[in-house]
Formats: structure tokens, sequence, C-alpha cells
């Protein structure tokens, strides 16, 4: 495609192919949308993330990544839906551009760019990074066992060959790393949702223990009204909670770290679908997932934007 | 590259705690390279795991021994890859 209205959103794309598409869209909507690299993959792949800002420094910000456990494609695809709604949709509806003058939006679409390569050339099941773990032969970490809040506990496995492997010490992955540098560096951070697939869930803090958040009554209500608007579209069926009490124990996972961090609205989704396909989601089902999910992104964003802390 | 020929995607239904338990170990067994696509956090929710086709036999046998209900909700994994990457070549050529 020669430009961003002609690139295919319903279809999955290479990991080349929606690095240009963040170039293109950087270069037709040079007054509000920047591209910064946080860092790069163990492989040396950029870490892109597109700001998009209206103007002003270190304003108050949303943070959205997809795209994380490599294999879920439906979120990269998704997110690359949401980065050219933002653009088409600032200026109008109301609700994004007040949210746009206020607000700076962040959007990392390709979390973990050496997995998702290699999900596209060797393993279409992989779902972590690609370090090489030393004394043993099994390769890569799972970047969502890897962040410092309950690090190596419960739900996560210390075995370098498990899919949950947490790795050697927290934030030993360059993917998980950049973030936290970037979020501690920008210290503004307001909100935070870390996009997955799938088993249709929104889940907020925390996952390595039961104990609840000190926020939990006003981020499960948020939840509800935010499941709320996505099931109107398509009826699609959402259950939400906190990660322990409605998927299972997870530790080292990257909202309860972002939550520890002072970030209130940190959330996670489990997009489509129920379990008929897992992650080898058609591509017929891209834009009714990612219009779906928009609606429940722009209730938490909306709900950010009202109230400041 | 890896395939995923013979692979199947079990969804397994928990009847009680003491199944849960159970899903919980079969989980934790290594030697059986399971890869957790849910995994168990209560009765209401199945649990859906990968199972290469070298474990297929054991991970079944255990199942059934202490009969835990289970249905093939993948059958086998390495089609549906095979279907979704002739749909991505269309719709490249498509796009071509």
């Amino acid at each position: 495609p020669r430009n961003t209205d002609a690139f295919d959103y319903s279809n999955y794309h290479t990991i080349n192919e929606i690095y240009s598409f963040q170039d293109m869209l950087v270069a037709e909507n040079p007054q509000l949308v920047s591209k910064i690299v946080i860092g790069q993959s163990y492989q040396g792949r950029p870490l892109n993330v597109l700001k998009f800002s209206t103007g002003g420094t270190n304003r108050p910000a949303i943070w959205i990544d997809t795209g994380i456990h490599s294999r879920e494609w439906v979120t990269q695809a998704s997110g690359t839906w949401f980065a050219k709604k933002i653009v088409t949709d600032y200026g109008s509806d109301p609700t994004l551009t007040a949210i746009l003058n206020r607000m700076d939006i962040f959007l990392e679409i390709v979390t973990n760019p050496d997995g998702f390569y290699y999900t596209q050339n060797n393993n279409r099941m992989w779902r972590k990074t690609r370090q090489p773990n030393s004394g043993s032969s099994c390769v890569g970490v799972d970047p969502n066992r890897n962040w410092d809040a309950g690090f190596g506990g419960p739900g996560s496995s210390k075995n370098p060959c498990s899919e949950t492997y947490s790795g050697r010490s927290a934030h030993s992955e360059s993917e998980v790393k950049s973030i936290v540098d970037f979020v501690k560096s920008h210290g503004n951070m307001k909100a935070f949702v870390s996009i997955h697939a799938y088993s249709q869930m929104l889940l907020y803090p925390y996952g390595y223990t039961s104990t609840p958040t000190k926020d939990q009554k006003e981020l499960h209500a948020l939840a509800s009204k935010a499941v709320k608007n996505l099931t109107s579209l398509y009826g699609t069926r959402y259950r939400y909670g906190s990660i322990i009490n409605t998927i299972y124990q997870a530790s080292g996972g990257t909202i309860d770290w972002t939550y520890n961090q002072g970030i209130k609205y940190s959330y996670t989704f489990e997009l489509r679908d129920t379990g008929r396909y897992g992650f080898i989601l058609p591509a017929n089902q891209i834009l009714p997932t990612a219009k779906e999910t928009w609606l429940a992104m722009m209730t938490i964003m909306e709900h950010t934007n009202a109230n400041t802390y | 590259k890896d395939t995923f020929e013979g692979d199947q995607v079990l969804r397994i239904t928990a009847k009680d705690e003491s199944q849960l338990a159970l899903l919980h170990d079969l989980s934790e067994m290594e030697m059986l390279h399971l890869d957790v696509w849910r995994g168990p956090t209560d009765v209401a929710t199945p649990v859906d795991i990968r199972v290469p086709f070298h474990s297929l036999k054991s991970v079944k046998a255990y199942l059934e021994a202490r009969d835990v209900q289970y249905t093939i909700m993948i059958e086998d994994l390495q089609a549906v890859l095979d279907e979704e990457q002739t749909q991505m070549r269309m719709a490249s050529r498509a796009a071509e």
C-alpha cells in the first residue's frame, strides 16, 4: 500500500508491513503522530511506540500495547486498526478529540517483535521472547511473567522450557525493560492497557496475589461499563474481574507492575475468541474484534480523562 | 521450522475442586511439553491445552483414568495453520 488508506486492515501482516504502516502514518499525520523508538529487542529490532499528541509537554498519558505474546495475532492487527482509528476520529469524534486535547496516547503495536517474526517464519505458536537461556536449550522468556510484581511466584515457572518461564530476573528482557524505563521516565502515565488474546476477558490487578487493590471497586465498575459497551456492538460475551479471580494466578505480570507504579487504570484484555480457534483466529474476525475492543478502550480512556488523579 | 502435525487442543472441564487440582498437576508435568492456552481457575471455566502429538496418549489416559471430561477443540493444529497460511497467501495475491 502507498498510504494508510490503502492498507488492508482486514488481514494479518508481516512485521515489516507493520513497520512500514507506522512510518506512513507518521508521515501522513506529522502534527498528530510521531514515532519513538524506546529500545531494541534481543535480536536488534526496534521497539516502536506511536505517540499521538496535540502538543504540550509531558501531558497525562494513556499507554496501549498489543502483541507482547507474539502468537496472539489479532492483537497486533487490532493495534494497527486502533492507530488508524485515532487519526481518523481526531477532530470528528468529540470524545476522542477531548481526550487528545488534554492527554497523549502511546501505542506499541508489536511489543515482542522477535517473537512475532518467529511466529511468521518458524513456529506459529511461539509466545515468548527469543533471548537464549544460558544452561538450557530452550529459548525465550514469557514477557508477561518478567515484571517486578510478585516476580517468580506462583503462576510462573522457573523452567526455561515452560511457556510461562519468568526469566532469570525481573526485567531481564529488553522488550520489558524498555517499557519499564519509558514509563518511569515519563512519570505521568494515567492509564495502561495491555492487550492479549483469547478468551474474552477484561482484567484488572492483581494476578500475583488475591489481596484486592485499593481501587478494586472503581476498577470493577469501569470494567463493567467497558464490557457493556464492547458487547453492545456484536453481542460478544466478556467476563471481567481481577486476574487471579477471573483467569488464574499469574506472577510477574505487566499490569500488576504498572498498578504498583501508581497507574490506577491498569487493565489487560483477552480478545476473541472463546475457544473455537484459540490463537488461529480467522482474518475475517479482525475488524469485528478491533471495533468492539475500541468501544471498551474508549470507555476506559474517557473515564481516565474525566477522573484525573 | 516447527510444525504441529497431529497436535491437538483439548478443552477440559473439571467437575469439582478435586478435578481442578488434577488439572493443575497435569499442567505442571514438564515432560509432556504441554502448552496451556487457558489454565485451571475454577470449575465454571474450561481449561484449554495444546497437547503435542507424542503426549496425546498419556494426557488422554490421565484424564480418562480420573473421569475428567474433555473435548477436542482443534483436531489437528497444523491443518488449521495451513488453512490460515493459505488464506494469507490468497489475501496477499488479491492485494497485488
